[in-house]
């Protein structure tokens, strides 16, 4: 977080009138819970100083339990932590074992997300925080005078696991606690569940928490890029992409003949003077691939006092680690990986060097290798590289819409930071330095959102979760903060579309002031639920009043949500939005259209105009295609616009003239 | 013994404000299940009571085919695991 609240318009020193930090006096009496993996009580950002008396409407708690004191160890920032264990322990159906992997019964956070996760959302302010030197910065959360309560129900063992019993039972306490966020950076395996009786928790916890006014901000999911991977899909639920800041860690690569290259790692060791560089080709013509990181051969290859240079076709973090394993057990000193864009950079053990570069500086290594009879090469230490000219992009392990189980409720909803953030962390994370680590994931992206929700949950204390979202959402930034265009990582790399960041990269300050919102309750989440099919008893069940769905059933197009999706047009289609008005009371918006290729676009009334008694007004969209043939999707926009507020929402049109049907050919 | 994993009786809106009493009505039927109290409260893993009603308890297949019919339950859905992300 050290660059990632400049980068979104939220420092504290900026003298900018419209600055939401100062307007939502740093979201002081916003309570922020996180259902994760526990807290590091005794981190530095956890400190309370300057923070008022815990709200009095909050009815939560801390509760005590290993190496965790409920007394000491909570304060008026850590306001909240409860631990959720039992239905993990029966799913397990054996001893919880904390010697191969450290853990407390106890909301204490062995594995450090948890820590990670809340300081991003609602950290205190720490200066000259930073990575063995990099990333170097005043680190603090979003809201830096929100109150934390955390719910821990995620457990040391690989992967950071939880239990769907037990984090309902934590959506169930912290809706009666009375937090006014919820910030959930899990997710559950494909293929997905039906929203309601979906067996992760999340779909159901969430209507509940939401129906009650709290917002409920989750991670988008890791499966990416593929599309259909998106995770917590509920129309209720904000959910979540990971992108890029303006931010990298060049790092030197001098060759023999003083050729630099700019390679990316965090290596913080000392530099690797002018030494041998090898590479291990194949010996004659057998096919075995021995200059492969993820399965090097080294055997013919004089690897001692030298570095490696490899190369990879996967894009996970797997063959970075099994080339350093192989390159130092031979005795070498540091390794140069060639890959596809992929996983994000990390630390490699021991300060051990691991540089990354693509596949076209690998093969310019590796053509001065050819080059020359004894290569040699000069590695440097990381450096920080902030501001111009580094991109956005959204990331390659973020997952991808459309919806699989929803594809004409647009997901995700918006991007947020989420690539090597800065943030607190458990003494056990092994990527941890003084305290702060640099993590990557949707995990990290969901609770920056969730600390620009405290802020606005500040200033708008009466917005419902849906027009919060709908502010987030129409106000996003479609270019990086230089008007960039934003690229999505991915084989090839291509240009942003609304599947990979929803409605674009998250602006804060302009979602203070959205004009209109497109404003959505409980009726509006009933109609969905009879659109998508369930039946009158369980709606009447799951709302606790009796609902019966209208005959014909309502088209999921109508849901007011602010994005229009459609996946098979034939024809043309005729849908509803309503819109509020949440600015100036005389107001009169235009509508403009960018239509998506081939497709028309037209909104009737195309002027809406706003008093003091009309406040909510209805328009209606007609789309129709001029393609002949099954199509992928294209992508437009709507724009509702009084010259002083843009209220941008995102189309995606897919044409199928054969519906139902799979085309691989 | 057939096997008993904890299953999730999901139940919707919680139907009274006091949680004391929407624990009670879980307790009481799960023991219409399981036919004695101490069973159901062995069995029962949580009681969710504040923001919505339901519970969490170990069930057998057969066990879970005869809560499912229950009134007032929506649906019975096995635990499931999550990861962080």
């Amino acid at each position: 977080t050290t660059r990632s609240w400049d980068y979104l318009g939220l420092s504290p020193q900026s003298s900018s009138k419209s600055n939401l930090l100062h307007d939502a006096n740093l979201g002081d009496g916003v309570i922020i819970g996180l259902l994760d993996t526990g807290i590091w009580p005794e981190s530095v950002i956890l400190n309370d100083e300057g923070l008022g008396p815990i709200p009095q409407r909050w009815k939560g708690s801390c509760q005590s339990g290993e190496r965790f004191n409920a007394t000491q160890d909570c304060n008026r920032k850590l306001i909240g932590a409860k631990y959720y264990i039992d239905g993990f322990l029966a799913e397990n159906r054996q001893p919880f074992n904390t010697t191969q992997a450290p853990d407390f019964k106890s909301p204490r956070d062995s594995f450090g997300h948890g820590t990670h996760t809340s300081t991003i959302a609602a950290g205190s302010f720490v200066p000259n925080a930073s990575y063995k030197g990099i990333a170097l910065g005043l680190l603090r959360g979003g809201a830096p005078k929100a109150r934390i309560a955390m719910y821990k129900v995620c457990w040391n063992v690989p992967r950071g696991q939880c239990s769907s019993a037990d984090i309902l039972k934590a959506f169930d306490d912290a809706i009666h606690d009375g937090v006014d966020v919820l910030s959930v950076s899990l997710g559950t395996d494909l293929p997905l569940f039906p929203q309601i009786d979906e067996r992760d928790g999340i779909g159901p916890g969430s209507f509940h928490a939401v129906t009650k006014g709290i917002t409920v901000v989750c991670a988008g999911g890791n499966e990416g890029p593929s599309s259909h991977t998106i995770d917590n899909t509920s129309p209720w639920i904000l959910t979540v992409a990971a992108s890029t800041v303006d931010r990298s860690f060049p790092t030197g690569i001098v060759l023999g003949n003083n050729f630099t290259i700019l390679g990316q790692a965090m290596f913080r060791g000392k530099e690797v003077g002018f030494t041998g560089l090898v590479y291990p080709e194949n010996p004659g013509l057998r096919p075995t691939l021995f200059g492969v990181c993820e399965s090097l051969t080294l055997n013919n290859t004089p690897v001692a006092g030298n570095v490696v240079l490899c190369f990879t076709t996967m894009n996970n973090r797997a063959p970075v680690s099994a080339a350093v394993t192989s390159v130092k057990q031979a005795g070498g000193v540091g390794v140069i990986i060639a890959k596809h864009p992929g996983d994000v950079i990390g630390p490699c053990s021991n300060d051990f060097p691991c540089i990354e570069v693509d596949y076209e500086l690998g093969s310019q290594i590796l053509f001065y290798m050819r080059s020359t009879r004894s290569p040699i090469v000069k590695l440097s230490p990381s450096k920080t590289l902030a501001g111009r000219p580094v991109s956005t992009k959204v990331a390659h392990f973020s997952s991808r819409g459309p919806s699989s189980i929803s594809p004409a409720i647009l997901k995700p909803d918006i991007a947020a930071p989420g690539v090597s953030t800065l943030a607190a962390s458990s003494p056990f994370d092994p990527f941890m330095d003084g305290g702060f680590a640099l993590h990557s994931g949707t995990s990290m992206a969901a609770p920056h959102v969730s600390g620009i929700v405290a802020l606005l949950k500040a200033i708008h204390p009466s917005w419902s979760p849906a027009a919060i979202k709908s502010a987030l959402m129409t106000t996003a930034w479609k270019t990086d903060p230089f008007g960039e265009p934003v690229f999505a990582e991915g084989s090839p790399q291509k240009l942003a579309n609304p599947f990979d960041y929803g409605a674009g990269i998250v602006n804060p300050n302009k979602a203070a002031k959205p004009g209109l919102v497109y404003d959505m309750g409980t009726d509006d989440y009933i109609m969905y639920l009879c659109a998508v099919g369930y039946n009158d008893s369980s709606i009447t069940q799951l709302v606790g009043k009796s609902k019966t769905c209208p005959s014909p059933k309502p088209s999921i197009l109508d849901v007011n949500v602010p994005s229009i999706t459609i996946p098979s047009i034939r024809n043309s289609v005729t849908l509803t939005r309503t819109v509020t008005n949440v600015g100036p009371v005389n107001s009169v918006y235009k509508a403009q259209i960018d239509s998506p290729q081939g497709i028309h676009v037209a909104v009737r009334p195309d002027i809406l105009a706003f008093n003091s008694s009309v406040k909510d007004l209805s328009f209606i969209v007609e789309v129709s295609t001029s393609h002949k043939v099954n199509t992928g999707y294209y992508f437009g926009s709507l724009t509702w616009t009084d010259e002083t507020h843009y209220v941008t929402i995102p189309i995606s049109v897919r044409t199928q003239i054969i519906q139902f049907y799979t085309d691989f050919n | 013994h057939a096997r008993s994993e904890v299953h999730i009786v999901y139940m919707g809106e919680k139907q009274h404000h006091d949680p004391q009493h929407v624990t009670n009505m879980h307790h009481d039927m799960l023991s219409s299940i399981l036919e004695s109290k101490e069973e159901a409260k062995k069995s029962m893993v949580y009681s969710y009571r504040h923001g919505f009603s339901g519970f969490a308890a170990k069930l057998t297949e057969s066990q879970v085919e005869k809560i499912a019919g229950l009134p007032g339950v929506i649906r019975v859905i096995p635990n499931q695991l999550h990861s962080v992300q």
